[in-house]
């Protein structure tokens, strides 16, 4: 799975996420990738996020909208609510995986419960970051 | 002057260093770091948001590495079916494909899901069918093949099991059958 999410100058946030799905699917199985607020979310009033990991897991815990509701309602910030629900709710499910999160200011969370995640970011004229590895 | 800012994923998962050559470790940061390049290229000359998440995640589906487009992995039957999701913060417009078979960029057909229909998510023969009339391009069956994938499907029909794309690893005294 891939995604990005990113903040423009007029302060528009968006986010965008593909799959290949898993390895020997059967049956059409559609993980939480093209689901909305599963795996993709944007608004411009709470934050943009794109999740990967096992997809079952994400869609019963609607984790991209759950990020932004922990944000819009409970006033966390973006890097607390990807932690409470990456690291607490879907971990202990079981779900294994990851998101990365944008908001208006610029800050970025990329979170994930799993071994590794293949992510980066640039903000500004800041250094590309890259990282693999937990 | 506002901030802009991108981050992108290319999966996540039991990432085992020791099957990660360090050509393939390189080869991965070199294209997350081109991708994110790419895209924040788009948003410092003015580019809007929604560009260039499209444009940043068209690239990570170009890339073989990535379990998305060209990456895709084999489902049981030995085919790529793939999923794609693009949502706007400013409107609440959304668009997604799943299952879909043959198309190059997923991201696009799904966007222009958003911008060309009055839906959110189309599926499988009929998501194809709306491609084809917006003209985004298909690829014949060959362009998503990489045998490092065929391997851990393989792998995955020896053990009757389902993997997460980075969790399926390829174990140097595994037989194959």
């Amino acid at each position: 799975t891939v995604g990005a999410v990113a903040l423009d100058a007029a302060g528009n946030l968006a986010a965008a996420t593909s799959t290949g799905g898993m390895t020997n699917k059967k049956f059409n199985r559609v993980g939480d990738t093209p689901i909305i607020g599963a795996g993709t979310y944007a608004n411009n009033a709470t934050c943009a996020v794109s999740c990967t990991g096992h997809g079952e897991y994400f869609m019963r815990a609607v984790v991209a909208y759950d990020v932004s509701c922990l944000v819009e309602y409970k006033g966390l910030t973006i890097t607390e609510a990807c932690l409470y629900v990456v690291q607490e709710k879907l971990k202990k499910q079981g779900g294994e995986g990851g998101l990365i999160a944008l908001n208006t200011k610029g800050e970025i969370a990329l979170t994930f419960n799993s071994e590794g995640m293949y992510r980066a970011s640039k903000r500004n004229d800041e250094p590309t970051y890259v990282g693999i590895y937990e | 002057m506002n901030p802009i800012a991108i981050a992108i994923h290319g999966g996540a998962g039991t990432i085992l260093r020791a099957l990660l050559t360090e050509e393939k470790e390189r080869a991965y940061y070199q294209a997350l770091q081109d991708a994110v390049e790419k895209g924040h290229q788009i948003l410092a000359k003015g580019g809007s948001a929604l560009k260039a998440v499209e444009e940043t995640v068209r690239e990570l589906e170009d890339c073989i590495l990535f379990n998305a487009g060209r990456g895709s992995v084999f489902t049981h039957q030995g085919e790529h079916e793939l999923d794609a999701a693009i949502m706007c913060g400013a409107t609440g417009m959304a668009g997604a494909v799943a299952g879909v078979r043959r198309v190059r960029n997923p991201i696009t057909l799904a966007k222009a899901v958003m911008q060309h229909s009055e839906h959110v998510l189309l599926t499988g023969e009929g998501a194809e069918n709306f491609g084809h009339q917006v003209g985004v391009a298909f690829e014949p069956e060959e362009y998503f093949f990489d045998a490092f994938r065929y391997e851990q499907w393989q792998a995955a029909k020896a053990e009757d099991s389902i993997k997460l794309d980075h969790s399926a690893p390829i174990l140097p005294d595994k037989k194959l059958g």
